[in-house]
């Protein structure tokens, strides 16, 4: 994350593959859930045999043995519909909740988050030299609607994406963010409202960034995570 | 520091039955810690050829048969690993072949060969004993012949001729870095022994083979699971972690008509404009990261050193500063300009649409969509509305009459917003979306401006208990 600030988010998880590299974000929609980009998954059908999500941690490079961290072996991956740039990851097994593992709501199917709610971002990924990316960093963006997003990336912006304000100081996701969550607070309630998904360019100043719009994905959500 | 195991071929989940009902195994040895432990004990013994290992006892059974012995056969085990010694198992030799213990029993002419315990037709000084392993007729070296394994001949006219058993070193040759490599090479370039890739000493490492199944991380073979420039492995020695292998390159581009293994198949249609999986064969002529950061030439140096030096990877086409993947890594990336920032991921270049052209197209979501097409969106048959397998569906004709759900065609019976869909005959797969699209006049209902503004009313609220003492 670039120009953001070291800071926790029990939802975030990482994604590592069978080095143990942590190569994309995701976030815990359910206890045995995890909702990332179809960027970060190379297969919709073949199993990711030895990769994990690890969770409980906010350091980047968390030793054996540290407390509270849990490594969970993926075992089947679900492309979302068309144009969702969605994967669920189904895991071996549910994680632990706790006070540094916690599910994040989803929002009512075809939510929109009014213009002006703050969110937040999270990740371990790069941060263009504004911090040191060995621990989470997290930042704050306030969301605008799509039509004055399209202003600036010219129509483009799709009704099922959704966007954060260009900050003049540059603040946004970044390579190895990817699939993580744009988390907004909402009646008292963290809810995921976006997904991270690359953008052209990283955190540009004044520039919109843009994201999934999960609502509109929520009912095939709970229908994967319901049927299987 | 090698290991005793080192000396053991592994076979998964496998044991191995004697069909002679008079010949019995040795007994299940409980007090063994470990497999090592096992091959300690068989190692030395000249009639244990082989063992069982029971994961869940730790318990081990000393084997004088492998599976290449008359009336064994091999079963499928959950609950027992066979480990059977190399020198009776591999089909190649080290060295001259002094240790080797195959069946091969053919001179490289084709001649059979004569028992070692006759003197007929050819008369010799061997006596077969359990040390020097002449066995039966088969091939062997009994006086270190350069040669390797001979044998005498039941011809009158020739009496010895080698066997012509080819070395492991050049019984498997190389293409492009030896990701392919499946050989039985366990030595590295400088003669150390290699160490086994089921274990974490004298070096740990990330490389555990049921993570790597399409690498064939099996024994302590030479392997090249992480994009190497050539196969390697560990080695016994704790000073030296890994080194190369010697091994002979079967020229300089990948062969069109070798045995295709599945990542061959795979990488025969190169892509230009998007990439498939991991975009090992991605070709195209992107340049930056996904975040827009140049990338570094590969015959570069800088700002980024690294290894991955064009020539030596002449099958991954690192030309100019191209994305490419020639490690295995999760897609195309590069190393960046920037010198903050190693490597970065291209995940700008389109992943190429595994998805079969549209056959129809619905109106609304399709919940009308009465019409014949009856495969998902990735090609897959939809399984009968009626049947129960592969999958038990949730929707059927008698559950859902208003829904249409005929023979086996895509429909929506739960109103998905994302249109028809239907349960797939992939056991892997229960229901996906089908291979049809919104028809052209139709404008999904937008989500921005939705006729009641979907108001939030339901989350995993916090329970913020107020504090109830005074």
């Amino acid at each position: 994350v670039v120009g953001g600030h070291p800071g926790t988010s029990p939802w975030t998880v990482s994604l590592r593959n069978r080095q143990g590299q942590h190569f994309c974000g995701g976030s815990l929609v359910k206890e045995q859930w995890v909702l990332t980009a179809r960027q970060c998954v190379w297969s919709c059908h073949e199993p990711l045999t030895g990769y994990e999500v690890w969770l409980g941690t906010i350091n980047q490079n968390p030793q054996p043995g540290e407390a509270n961290l849990q490594k969970v072996p993926v075992t089947k991956t679900f492309c979302g519909p068309a144009g969702s740039q969605l994967v669920l990851l189904k895991l071996e097994r549910p994680v632990t909740l706790n006070h540094h593992v916690a599910r994040i709501c989803l929002p009512p199917e075809q939510y929109v988050v009014p213009p002006g709610t703050k969110c937040e971002i999270a990740g371990w990924g790069e941060s263009k030299g504004t911090s040191n990316n060995t621990v989470l960093h997290v930042a704050s963006m306030k969301v605008i609607s799509n039509q004055e997003c399209n202003v600036k990336h010219r129509g483009h912006v799709q009704e099922n994406e959704m966007c954060t304000e260009g900050l003049l100081v540059p603040t946004g996701a970044c390579e190895g963010d990817y699939g993580g969550p744009l988390a907004c607070y909402t009646h008292n309630c963290w809810v995921l409202e976006g997904l991270i998904i690359p953008n052209r360019v990283c955190a540009r100043p004044r520039w919109p960034a843009i994201f999934t719009r999960v609502s509109v994905f929520v009912d095939w959500i709970n229908k994967v995570i319901q049927l299987e | 520091q090698r290991s005793p195991l080192n000396d053991f071929q592994l076979l998964r989940g496998m044991e191995l039955k004697n069909l002679l009902h008079t010949v019995v195994p040795g007994p299940w040895q409980e007090d063994v810690a470990d497999a090592e432990e096992c091959a300690k004990r068989c190692g030395p013994l000249l009639d244990c050829r082989a063992f069982h290992y029971n994961l869940s006892s730790h318990g081990c059974q000393l084997l004088p048969w492998t599976e290449h012995s008359p009336h064994t056969e091999l079963h499928q085990s959950s609950l027992c690993d066979l480990f059977q010694k190399k020198d009776y198992v591999r089909t190649c030799i080290m060295d001259n072949g002094v240790g080797y213990r195959g069946t091969v029993a053919r001179t490289v002419d084709g001649l059979p060969c004569q028992a070692w315990n006759s003197r007929f037709p050819n008369d010799h000084k061997y006596r077969p004993t359990p040390k020097n392993g002449l066995e039966e007729n088969f091939c062997r070296n009994p006086d270190r012949d350069s040669r390797g394994p001979w044998c005498y001949t039941t011809s009158g006219s020739v009496r010895f001729q080698t066997c012509g058993i080819k070395s492991c070193r050049d019984a498997v040759c190389v293409w492009c870095n030896g990701e392919e490599y499946r050989g039985q090479v366990d030595v590295t370039e400088s003669g150390r022994e290699c160490q086994r890739w089921d274990l974490q000493h004298p070096h740990s490492h990330p490389f555990q083979p049921d993570k790597f199944l399409d690498k064939a991380l099996n024994d302590n073979y030479c392997r090249n699971p992480d994009g190497s420039e050539r196969p390697w492995c560990y080695t016994t020695d704790p000073n030296i972690e890994r080194e190369f292998c010697d091994l002979p390159s079967c020229g300089p581009n990948l062969p069109l008509t070798t045995k295709a293994s599945k990542s061959h198949l795979r990488s025969k249609g190169k892509t230009f404009n998007c990439f498939r999986g991991k975009g090992e064969d991605y070709r195209g002529t992107t340049n930056t990261t996904s975040a827009g950061v140049p990338c570094q030439r590969w015959d570069a140096q800088s700002p980024h050193q690294h290894r991955f030096v064009p020539e030596k990877y002449a099958c991954k086409d690192l030309r100019e500063n191209f994305c490419r993947n020639p490690d295995g890594s999760e897609a195309p990336w590069c190393f960046t300009s920037r010198p903050g920032l190693r490597v970065a991921f291209c995940y700008q270049i389109p992943r190429c649409t595994e998805e079969v052209v549209p056959e129809g197209c619905y109106h609304g979501s399709g919940e009308q969509y009465r019409g014949l097409v009856s495969k998902t969106r990735k090609g897959v048959q939809c399984q009968h509305w009626s049947a129960e397998t592969p999958h038990k569906p949730q929707f059927t004709p008698t559950s859902a009459p208003q829904a249409g759900l005929e023979a086996n065609y895509c429909r929506n019976p739960d109103g998905d917003s994302h249109g028809p869909w239907c349960y797939t005959l992939d056991p892997a797969t229960l229901f996906d979306y089908c291979a049809l699209q919104r028809c052209d006049d139709e404008q999904p209902p937008s989500v921005l401006d939705p006729p009641d503004q979907v108001q939030f009313d339901k989350c995993g609220k916090r329970l913020d208990k107020s504090n109830k003492l005074r």
